[in-house]
Order: structure tokens, then sequence, then C-alpha cells
């Protein structure tokens, strides 16, 4: 992958935290599937959940959403 | 719901505050947090009884960053407030991020409207994905009754209804924009953008953006109704103007310009009419026209006159357009009249219509 400007980086950081904290992806390096495979899958999840283009790519209007004020409790599976 | 569709096996539930906010008076947060737990007794068996110590079903408290469960906060906006779902120790419990402003209206985090999807949660609700649901993840202020038709499904699947229902009024779901049989209530352009009022949404088609967005009225512009009737750019002044019923709201941008609402008989419309059902900009003539029922009139936006002559009859002067037209657009020459379902494209120069399109064609449908 192309190395991210600062900017691309606070958003890939924003949207990291987003789908590990409401989508359950998981923290670190996932073995065989690159850790962009599982990425792409949980931003699909979450473009989804919003009824936005499911496109997999972190575009702006998945990232407007991230952004959003909102409830702390997770978008799909259990929340303990 | 939560997997194994967690519940409280007692319909009667306890509940405590444990601490207050210190942006509302202590009165203040008790009113809210009863409202909000009313909210779902209306539509339930349950029952919520207030302690004043020991451990209750439901621990409400205000909290900020880490707060004791290892899900901690973020400092003001962002994540608001989060409930556990039913169960013992934690679960039901409901922590609200006092690092927000809370307040009773819309200037800020409204602290009924957060408390009655949390209180949600702690009943069992996981996140809608309808955008006019409580229980939508993302926060919105909307006044009136807060259940759609969503939630309350979502609550009685839990705990049945409410044996002697208070009469309650749901808000209809989010409309789907690909439904067959999808009638639109106003098109206006907005700086480049499209925006197509439909209930108590509107979709806001940008050219870069892949999807049209769905977004509630009144999180947008809190003080405009939940209903437009039609809606014209008038690119001249740079301004929006939105109809509903016999009052009128300018806007610039997204911003509402001082001054409005304003009566629309102020446009020259006579007493008797009592709603605009479309308006569009001619562009090339400067003219705005207004249509209401069969009739349409002509505003002359340089000298801000009712054109004389007018009300003429639709169907007279729009050859092939003999319904009533629920919302208008122009472009480049074409206007686009909406009737409920169908869009038909209307060649200004030939003087008649040359398309016929479905209504919600426009939003890649």
């Amino acid at each position: 992958l192309p190395l991210p400007s600062q900017d691309n980086d606070n958003k890939w950081l924003l949207a990291e935290k987003y789908l590990r904290q409401f989508y359950g992806l998981p923290a670190g390096l996932q073995g065989k599937q690159k850790t962009s495979d599982v990425f792409q899958t949980k931003i699909k999840e979450m473009q989804s959940f919003f009824k936005l283009k499911v496109t997999g790519n972190l575009d702006d209007n998945t990232l407007e959403l991230m952004k959003q004020a909102r409830c702390g409790v997770p978008d799909i599976g259990e929340y303990n | 719901h939560f997997p194994r569709h967690l519940k409280w096996e007692n319909n009667n539930v306890t509940f405590r505050i444990l601490n207050y906010t210190p942006d509302l008076k202590k009165s203040d947060v008790d009113r809210a947090i009863r409202n909000a737990l009313n909210v779902w007794t209306d539509v339930t068996p349950l029952t919520f009884k207030k302690l004043h110590e020991g451990n209750a079903d439901i621990m409400i408290s205000f909290g900020t960053k880490e707060h004791g469960d290892y899900n901690p906060f973020d400092g003001p906006n962002g994540l608001l407030a989060h409930a556990y779902p039913p169960g013992k120790g934690i679960g039901g419990d409901t922590h609200f991020d006092e690092d927000e402003h809370w307040t009773k209206d819309s200037s800020a985090y409204n602290l009924f409207i957060v408390a009655a999807h949390e209180l949600g949660h702690a009943l069992g609700m996981s996140h809608s994905t309808d955008p006019g649901a409580l229980m939508y993840p993302v926060y919105s202020y909307a006044s009136g009754y807060p259940l759609s038709e969503d939630d309350i499904e979502g609550i009685q699947a839990l705990y049945g209804p409410n044996p002697d229902p208070r009469k309650v009024k749901p808000k209809p779901d989010a409309p789907n924009k690909c439904d067959p049989m999808l009638s639109f209530d106003a098109v206006t352009e907005l700086r480049g953008e499209t925006i197509v009022f439909k209930d108590r949404f509107y979709w806001r088609l940008h050219p870069q953006m892949p999807e049209p967005e769905l977004t509630l009225i009144k999180s947008t512009w809190p003080s405009i109704p939940n209903k437009v009737d039609a809606a014209y750019e008038n690119p001249e002044k740079d301004q929006v103007i939105i109809f509903s019923g016999i009052r009128m709201w300018a806007l610039n941008g997204y911003n509402l310009v001082d001054g409005y609402p304003k009566y629309i008989h102020k446009l020259g419309l006579p007493k008797k009419i009592r709603k605009v059902d479309a308006a569009v900009h001619i562009r090339d003539t400067g003219k705005t026209l207004f249509f209401t029922d069969e009739d349409y009139w002509s505003y002359d936006e340089a000298t801000g006159t009712m054109d004389s002559g007018y009300p003429r009859s639709i169907e007279e002067d729009f050859p092939g357009m003999d319904d009533e037209i629920d919302a208008a657009a122009y472009h480049y020459g074409y206007l686009y009249f909406f009737h409920e379902h169908t869009q038909y494209e209307y060649s200004y120069t030939s003087r008649k219509v040359i398309r016929i399109l479905r209504t919600n064609s426009i939003l890649n449908c």
C-alpha cells in the first residue's frame, strides 16, 4: 500500500478505532487473512448497517458518519 | 435484540440514579430519566421502581473517560453514553459521558432522548438500522413522540404489549428509496446538491456522493416542521425557500435566514390558499412557479410580486399534466413534475411531456 499522508493516517486511525469499538474489528494482525481484508470486511458491515453504498472503501460518506456523535454500544453482536 | 434475546425475566424492574450531571437541575435529571422510562412502559407491561439505596437492576450514573467498566468514554462528542443488556451485576447499567453538555432542549445533547435510547439497551434492544428509530445509533434531536414502529415492534417482541395501552402515535419507518410506489413531498436544488423531502426525512444527492444520504429534517433544521410541502432555490439570492402549510422558511446554505418563518400570503397568494403543493424557479425567466391544486401562480423574483393574470390552469398551460403536482424541479430547459410514483419530463420550449420516468429514478433506483 502507498504510505499514507498524515491526514490519511488520522482517517485510518479513526476508522480502525470505530470498527474495533462498534463492529468487532479484532486487534493485531490476523495471521493468514491480511489485515486489509478484515478491515474491508468490517467497513462493508458498517456500510451495510447504515445503508451506505457498500464499497469496502473509506469514502467520504463513511468517514463523515464515523465522526457523528453516537451511542457507545456496538452495532452488532455482544456487548459486555 | 442482543444475541440470545437478553431480557428481564421480571416485568417489575428497579432503577437507581447514583449521581447527577451539573449541567441540569437534579429535578430535571430525575424527570428526564422518568420520562425516558415512561416511553417504554407506555408500550409494554414493564414497570419501573426507583430505589434510593442498594443495588437496582438498572444503575444509572454520569462518568468521564475510564469510569470503572473498561469501556472508557472519549471526552466531548463522539461517544455520548452506553448501557448494558439485561443481566446480573453490570447488566442493565446505564452510563452517560459527563464530558458532554446535557440539556433539556436541542441546544446540546438532549438527556431525555439519549436516556430513552440507552434504556432501550438496558431493556434488551440493540441498534436499529432505521435512521428514524430511537434505537438508531447516531444521535439526532427530534421533538414529539420518540418511538418509531420499528422500536415498538422490537420491544414488544421481548415483553409483549402494554395490557392497557396509552394512545401513542409512533413515527412511521424511514422511507425506502427504491419502493416503486415512492412519492416525494418536495424537491429543490441547494448549491449544486439536490434535496428531496419525504415525510420526516430528506435525501441529499451530491454529484460526488455515490449514494443519496437519508437524514432527519430536524437533525439538520430543528425548527422546520417534520413535513415539507414544497421547496425551491433562488440562486440569485443564494436562498432555498421551504414551504410547510401557510408558512415558509428561507435557508442560506444550511443556515436558517433570520426573520422567518413568514406567511406564504406575503408572496401575494390569497388567504384561501393554505398550502403550496410544489414550487420551482425557472432560472431563464427569473420567475418562480407555485402549484396549488389544479392551478399555478407566477412570481417575479426581481420585483417580489406575483404576476397578474394568475392563477392559471396547470392542465391548460402544461399540456399533458392533468394531475396535481407533488414536487417540481427545473434543469436546462426541462421541467420535472413529480406526481405520486411518476415523474414527467416536460420540455419548456416544445411545451409538451417528452418522457415519463419513475419518481425515484433520481435516487439511483
